[in-house]
């Protein structure tokens, strides 16, 4: 039964063992080399992995034999994307979403090579398919590293001597931390605000950019009116509280609906109340 | 004041969930 191999290879494949899913992939292969299923998860290992050219034959040869299939499409359009061919990869994606207009997979791989259409975003695009293809333990060793490197820095900072090195370095770390939480929901805002790219958003996309939009304009404005205002303390605690917000408001679409997404609204909706209730308080 | 010292606690318990619903947001994110 390959579609058992494929239902294991996309296991793996949620679980970022990109290895154990190549092989399960390749096992189902081996009782049926036609298998949709498992040549598209083959093809998406294999991008993980590394192995571009290799998916990119796969996914050809898939599209060969169904040139009707909506998943093999946006597989091959994140193929293409990943390999930099912007302009063939949203083919495949516009492809995909007109023969199945819910393929979420596909609308995010068209919103992915929208957004690659800025050059600063390609960059940033590039560091988060970087990012998407770490393991798990890996990102937490990036997150633990960055923190132990900051208490280290720290301590450098309290010698004279390297007090002006090493501040600036605390304010680049972050703002590189604090921008890798922001940039996927600022560009989707920045997407929320175009006319044509308002529509490769899907719902949650929209809310998010909404949600992160809102608490950003409410810190911008209370930022911009503390310059005019005399005396404007309680404008920049303002301006604060909602600016910090929209990290955790931009998290909430991240988790997945059910009770993730609910305990973290929740949460955001916590720090909410806490950040604004000592707003009114001071 | 009673009332400030409070309200100076809540900012700081506001930024240092804000860190905390960082790790949350981590482990709930799929």
């Amino acid at each position: 039964q390959p579609e058992v191999y494929g239902t294991i290879a996309a296991a793996e494949f949620g679980r970022r063992e990109w290895r154990r899913a190549l092989e399960a992939a390749e096992r189902g292969l081996a009782f049926d080399a036609e298998h949709v299923t498992c040549n598209n998860l083959r093809a998406m290992a294999l991008v993980r992995l590394g192995r571009k050219s290799e998916a990119g034959a796969t996914m050809d040869a898939t599209l060969a034999r169904d040139p009707h299939d909506s998943v093999s499409h946006a597989n091959m359009g994140w193929t293409k994307l990943e390999q930099g061919e912007r302009k063939e990869a949203m083919a495949h994606f516009r492809e995909a979403l007109r023969i199945d207009p819910g393929n979420g997979w596909a609308r995010s791989g068209l919103v992915e090579a929208i957004k690659a259409g800025n050059p600063v975003y390609a960059i940033m695009l590039k560091y988060f398919l970087w990012m998407g293809k770490l393991s798990s333990r890996t990102m937490w060793m990036i997150v633990l590293g960055g923190y132990v490197a900051y208490r280290f820095l720290r301590q450098l900072a309290a010698d004279p001597r390297w007090t002006p090195w090493v501040i600036p370095l605390i304010i680049a770390y972050v703002g590189f931390v604090l921008l890798s939480w922001l940039a996927a929901p600022l560009f989707d805002l920045a997407l929320f605000l175009h006319p044509m790219g308002k529509h490769a958003l899907d719902d949650d996309a929209r809310t998010r950019a909404a949600l992160v939009g809102g608490a950003l304009g409410l810190a911008l404005v209370a930022g911009g009116l503390s310059f005019v205002v005399s005396d404007s303390y309680q404008l920049v605690i303002l301006a604060l509280v909602s600016g910090v917000l929209s990290i955790p408001l931009s998290a909430i679409h991240v988790c997945a609906e059910g009770w993730p997404r609910r305990a973290m609204a929740g949460i955001a909706g916590a720090l909410a109340a806490v950040g604004f209730s000592a707003w009114i308080g001071l | 004041s009673a009332a400030e010292t409070l309200s100076l606690a809540a900012l700081i318990l506001f930024f240092l969930g804000i860190f905390v619903s960082q790790f949350a947001a981590n482990w709930l994110a799929t």
